[in-house]
């Protein structure tokens, strides 16, 4: 029994909604950590930002209907700002 | 728009295919790839030349995973393409990602809709947050390739940086290769204005012009000009007949031999169908114009020089029909393009002229000018 499951797929979901919006939204890359350690709020406002932008409901949260939307296909270029 | 509001300084660019993919037939990219370019082309006075070799304005590429840009692909699915905004060197590229499947047709990953989508960066466009536009970044699949039509919003966008199609490009015919006309925005005011059809919707009432349509409003004083993919993204543009037949919340709206139900911004399940499962012989090709009278619950249906009458409750064609245009609604010209029924009378559009027809007196009252609708 994999205790550590939920755990496990909660992370790996948080992985890709970063590397999302560090694609897309122009999330800085190196103070992810420090985000996920100390502060969600900038991730929290970003996912916002992406959920207002692809016009789902807004939370602030990595739920279903935005985790959806994150695996789509979709334009390798970003919503919000440049390629950088 | 990009940061910095990038966008060519001339109108006449030059793409260069590349390389092709292995899944679809050159023939079947070059064609995808010049429709994509067509899109942006009938709403801007951009024109495109293909070249064969050198450095051409449009690179476009397919290649995997790294490709020499610092944003590799990343195998099927997710990333699909991406492209860069006008400039020099890489900047207006367009690179498609080989992983995926491409297709011509509906299923899979349809290189036109995305060679389309990736053309609106390479001429400046950024991604909408309007998911009825094309450039939405995510990608959607389309059950009905021929409807394809811009959104209001992309063509916003690329009217923005370019303008509209000028005149006199669409005038213009080169001597070895046709150009087709183009449709460029409608002017409601132009003399010379002529409807294609008009029909009433729960107490508005819309004109259709190739494209387009005007909709005229208790809310508003000012005729709207929207286009009727904004609308109706499925429905055809230059249409040939509309009415309403508002008892069952419906416009009937007729191109060639097919026609579609809709019923407020959606067209209906099981259209379009064809003319004929109306009542028309097989020597019908399309319809002119159409009106439904709904207090006799009768459809008339103008073609040519006659008309037919439809019958809504029973939904067949009555005998005794078609009948000369002439001997029932004296004093129309014969080649009707749209009816409309208003303040008891019938609204004959034909050309530039409407004659205004008191259907109690048999007679024509008044010609106005077509456009005095739109209070030109």
């Amino acid at each position: 029994y994999p205790v550590n499951g939920d755990r496990e797929e909660e992370d790996s979901n948080m992985d890709l909604v970063q590397r999302y919006l560090e694609n897309y939204y122009n999330l800085t890359k190196k103070v992810e950590n420090i985000y996920r350690r100390r502060d969600s709020s900038p991730i929290d406002n970003k996912i916002r930002e992406m959920q207002k932008f692809l016009g789902l409901e807004v939370t602030g949260k990595l739920d279903s209907s935005t985790l959806e939307m994150i695996r789509k296909p979709r334009c390798g270029v970003p919503d919000v700002g440049h390629f950088t | 728009t990009f940061p910095g509001t990038p966008k060519w300084s001339k109108t006449h660019l030059t793409y260069r295919i590349v390389n092709y993919t292995p899944d679809l037939p050159r023939e079947a990219v070059d064609a995808a790839i010049e429709k994509a370019l067509g899109v942006w082309k009938e709403v801007t006075p951009l024109t495109f030349s293909r070249m064969d070799e050198g450095e051409a304005d449009i690179m476009i590429s397919f290649a995997v995973g790294e490709h020499g840009d610092f944003y590799p692909f990343d195998g099927p699915g997710a990333i699909l393409a991406h492209a860069y905004p006008p400039g020099s060197g890489i900047h207006g590229d367009v690179h498609f990602d080989d992983d995926e499947k491409w297709t011509e047709k509906a299923a899979g990953t349809n290189l036109f809709f995305v060679a389309a989508h990736e053309l609106g960066h390479a001429l400046g466009l950024m991604h909408s947050a309007n998911p009825e536009a094309l450039m939405y970044p995510v990608y959607r699949s389309f059950k009905d390739l021929a409807s394809f039509r811009l959104s209001q919003d992309d063509v916003d966008g690329i009217q923005f940086l370019y303008g509209s199609p000028t005149t006199p490009k669409n005038n213009y015919v080169a001597p070895t290769e046709p150009v087709p006309p183009r449709s460029k925005t409608p002017a409601k005011c132009d003399p010379a204005l002529s409807f294609d059809a008009v029909s009433t919707l729960r107490g508005e009432i819309l004109f259709f012009k190739d494209r387009y349509f005007w909709r005229r409003s208790h809310w508003s004083a000012e005729p709207g000009l929207h286009l009727i993919s904004s609308f109706w993204p499925s429905l055809p543009s230059n249409l040939d007949a509309a009415y309403e037949v508002s008892s069952k919340d419906t416009v009937f709206v007729f191109k060639g031999n097919k026609f579609w139900a809709v019923r407020g911004n959606e067209v209906q399940a099981g259209y379009p169908r064809n003319i004929h499962t109306l009542g028309f012989p097989s020597t019908i090709r399309k319809i002119d114009a159409a009106i439904s009278d709904k207090e006799q619950k009768k459809t008339y249906f103008f073609v040519e020089d006659k008309y037919w009458r439809f019958d809504e409750k029973t939904q067949s064609m009555e005998r005794g029909f078609p009948r000369p245009i002439e001997d029932d609604f004296p004093g129309v010209e014969p080649k009707v393009d749209a009816v409309l029924e208003a303040f008891g009378f019938l609204y004959f559009f034909s050309g530039s002229s409407q004659y205004e027809f008191d259907p109690n007196a048999k007679r024509v009252t008044h010609i106005f000018k077509t456009n005095s609708w739109l209070l030109c």
